[in-house]
Parts: C-alpha cells; sequence; structure tokens
C-alpha cells in the first residue's frame, strides 16, 4: 500500500489498508489501481497532509503514530471534506 | 465550522422527522427521548420546529441499520463508524442512519445515543465537519459528561449563519472554544506529562511536544471523561510516573490514561486542613523531591519521599516568591526556574537566585 510512513512507528499492512480506507472514506482519496502517478492532489501523502491539517496535528503528510491513533477514534461517518 | 458545498439548507422552519426502526439497546421510549432532546439542541438556537411524524415520509427519516444498509455507504461493525447522516434535500436528504453494531445508550457507557444524534442532525440541517475539537460537529466521538449539555458557540455561529437565530434560547452562555494566542489568555493549570507539557483551560488542554511549535487542543474528557472540566490544578511525580489533577477538594491520581484506582481522593487526606477549599496551583521540584501547594496567598511543603507536609507551612507567597502577586493560576518548573501564572501574565523565577528575572505574557507558552 502506497502510504508514505514516518519512520518513528511500524505499521503492519492491516494497519496501511486500514489507513488507506480511511483516507478514501472521510477525505476523499481515489482508488489508484493502475498505480500509475495521479494528479497531486489526490495521493496519498495530500490526503494525509488534509487530515492532520484537519484535526491540527503536525503536517509531514507521513502516517506517524499520532495520526494513526487518531484514524482509530470512533467518529461519524459523513466525509470530513469533499462531496 | 463549516458547510456543505453549495451551503445546503432547508428553506423552510418547519421539519418533520420519523423514527423508523429501533434498536434494542434502549427502551423505545428512551430511543424517542434521545432524538428528541437532539432537535431541541438545535431548535432552541434557531426558529426551526421539528414534528415528529409515525407514517409517511418525513423530512428526517431516521433509522438503526448495520454494515452495508441501502445507501452504498456501509458502516463497519463495532466501533469505528458510529453513524451517518445526508445534507437537506429530498429522498435521502436529511437522513440519518445509526449503526446497530454499536452498544447505544443515555450515559458514558458505549455510546450516548443523544450526543451522536446532536451531531448527526447537524449534518441533517445543513453543517459539515467543524475542526474546533471543542464543538458538537467536530468528527470525533467524545462523551461530555452527565450534567446538561449545551451546545458550544461554534455549532451556534453555524447553524444561525444558516437559519438565524431564534427568539427561545434557555441557554444564551455557549462555552467558547480557547484561542492560545488571545492577548488577555489566562489558564487553569500546567503539568508535564512523560516529557509533553499539558496546559489547561475550560473544558480542554493544550499538549505542547518539546520538538513542536504547534500545540494539538483536546477536550480533557476526550482522555479522562472520568476527570471534572476546569481543573484547579495539576503536578507530575516523574519518580511514581504518575500526574495529580486536583479541583475543589478532590485529587485524582492519572497514570497516562488511567485513573489510579481508589481515586479521586480527598485533599485533605494529604494533610492539608479540613477548611482548605481548592488548590490554586501546585509544582514539584525534581531536585528537592518537594512540592509546593498554592492556596490563596500562602503555599505549603509536601515531602514526596515522606509524604508529609513540611513543618512551619504554610507560609506566605509574599514572603518567599515576593512580586509574583497575591495568587497563582498555575505554575511549573524548567531547568533552576519556577513559571508562575498569574492571569495574563507569567513570571520567571530563579530558584537559585530567588527572584523574579523576567516577566511575560502567559500565551507566550504557546510562541505567541
Amino acid at each position: 500500500v502506497p502510504v508514505p510512513l514516518d519512520d518513528s512507528h511500524e505499521f503492519t499492512e492491516e494497519d496501511l489498508r486500514f489507513a488507506e480506507r480511511y483516507l478514501r472514506t472521510h477525505y476523499d482519496l481515489r482508488p489508484n489501481p493502475t498505480g500509475i502517478m495521479k494528479k497531486s492532489a489526490n495521493t496519498m501523502a495530500s490526503k494525509l497532509r488534509e487530515m492532520q491539517a484537519f484535526f491540527g496535528l503536525e503536517v509531514t503528510g507521513k502516517l506517524d503514530e499520532e495520526t494513526y491513533e487518531l484514524m482509530q477514534k470512533p467518529r461519524c461517518g459523513v466525509p470530513d471534506v469533499g462531496e | 465550522y463549516n458547510f456543505f458545498p453549495r451551503k445546503l439548507k432547508w428553506s423552510k422552519t418547519n421539519l418533520t422527522y420519523r423514527i423508523m426502526s429501533y434498536t434494542s439497546d434502549l427502551r423505545r421510549a428512551e430511543v424517542e427521548r434521545a432524538f428528541k432532546r437532539a432537535f431541541k439542541v438545535w431548535s432552541d438556537v434557531t426558529p426551526l420546529n421539528f414534528t415528529r411524524i409515525r407514517s409517511g415520509t418525513a423530512d428526517i427519516m431516521i433509522s438503526f441499520g448495520t454494515k452495508e444498509h441501502g445507501d452504498f455507504y456501509p458502516f463497519d461493525g463495532p466501533s469505528g463508524l458510529l453513524a451517518h447522516a445526508f445534507p437537506p434535500g429530498p429522498d435521502y436528504g436529511g437522513d440519518a442512519h445509526f449503526d446497530d453494531d454499536e452498544t447505544w445508550s443515555n450515559d458514558s457507557r458505549g455510546y450516548n445515543l443523544f450526543l451522536v444524534a446532536a451531531h448527526e442532525f447537524g449534518h441533517s440541517l445543513g453543517l459539515e465537519h467543524s475542526r474546533d475539537p471543542g464543538a458538537l460537529m467536530f468528527p470525533i466521538y467524545t462523551y461530555t459528561g452527565k450534567s446538561g449539555f449545551v451546545l458550544p458557540d461554534d455549532d451556534v455561529q453555524g447553524i444561525q449563519e444558516l437559519y438565524g437565530a431564534g427568539d427561545r434560547d434557555p441557554n444564551p452562555k455557549h462555552p467558547k472554544t480557547p484561542e492560545k494566542c488571545a492577548a488577555d489568555l489566562s489558564i487553569d493549570a500546567v503539568t508535564k506529562l512523560r516529557g509533553e507539557m499539558l496546559v489547561f483551560k475550560d473544558r480542554f488542554f493544550w499538549r505542547l511536544h518539546p520538538q513542536m511549535v504547534e500545540a494539538e487542543l483536546v477536550l480533557i474528557k476526550s482522555f479522562w471523561p472520568e476527570l471534572p472540566n476546569k481543573i484547579d490544578a495539576a503536578y507530575e511525580n516523574p519518580i511514581k510516573d504518575l500526574v495529580f489533577m486536583f479541583k475543589g477538594k478532590k485529587v485524582w491520581a492519572l497514570n497516562g490514561y488511567d485513573i489510579v484506582e481508589g481515586f479521586p481522593k480527598k485533599i485533605n487526606e494529604m494533610g492539608f486542613p479540613k477548611e482548605m477549599k481548592r488548590i490554586d496551583a501546585v509544582v514539584h521540584i525534581d531536585d528537592t523531591g518537594k512540592t509546593l501547594f498554592f492556596t490563596g496567598n500562602k503555599y505549603w511543603s509536601y515531602d514526596e519521599e515522606t509524604e508529609v507536609m513540611d513543618t512551619g507551612y504554610p507560609k506566605f507567597i509574599e514572603d518567599e516568591f515576593a512580586g509574583i502577586g497575591d495568587r497563582v493560576d498555575a505554575v511549573y518548573q524548567r531547568n533552576g526556574y519556577l513559571y508562575f501564572f498569574n492571569g495574563p501574565l507569567q513570571f520567571e523565577y530563579s530558584i537559585w537566585s530567588k527572584r523574579i528575572v523576567r516577566i511575560l505574557h502567559t500565551n507566550s507558552l504557546f510562541w505567541c
């Protein structure tokens, strides 16, 4: 899973899939089955930045422990951004 | 506060809702009361009226479902996604769905149906998620306690921009979220916690990482649901890896997220006189192993090792810490200095030379 990672934490593949699903559900990350480079606005890194900015976390564009911990919290299913 | 694209809203003020299904976690009457109270949160501050209908199609159709439940936005089993709702509009517009794989309650157990419903109905009326961690429309669930719920100011501003203000607000004083760089910022308490610094204000605390400039604002109850809001004082005993929090005559001991069993205790169990009403501020001084408690214009010294109050106290603050004023809101120690907070000012006091060496704004704590 092409998730930019912060080297502070070991994430399992399942963690990464969860993070990808989270960004798809709440930050309008589009699937990219072909793996061809997407427009920069829809990369995983840009969506991570969007989420980190929304929650007032340090904006790194990388999945770090704090961002992942926040993804675990129970929440509303309506997206935070987008249509 | 945020709106949906095109600022979707209802073009009428009299709206209907219908409860299509129930959860087995609560009695029907409890579910109905939770939803009625949730709608009242919004009708109290706008001209909106909500009427329940028992047949036909209502503006806001409410139901419980699990996983894929008919709208192609599946729920995900226990926890995770709790509920969702659609912005104003025909058909699904305004409808609210609740994940029945959750445990719904009318108290702090599981997820409080009233709180989640009030949030979802905010979406039904046209509000999107807010970035304000104190807002009802913040996307993450936090149980905000038993005492009467009052809609935070951020949500009031948002909904009134859509529908205007009503004329029947029973609680016009809506809690605001503090601004860390406000010139007149004062704080309730400050403590270190495993290398971070926590600065308490009203329902919140800021988390300050040593390496970061940005402080993260968090609701106290999102970390410690059992703690009261607006605490009086806090300090860390690094040897025991415990943080003690004070409010009124009570003290809580925390080990990370957990409250130590047997707490809260009464502060007079620590050796304070029974008539002591509250602790204003407290600081642990690593080098001496003493903890100083400030209350009113006096302070006490407590020996952490022997767990006994030192004799000869209380003493007048002015006698030992001349110039910091006769009241302390909060205090912490760093590198041989004590930082006393009094309203919008903080006093940097040198323990070694026993005098104030600098006066700063309280908000300079946040590099403002």
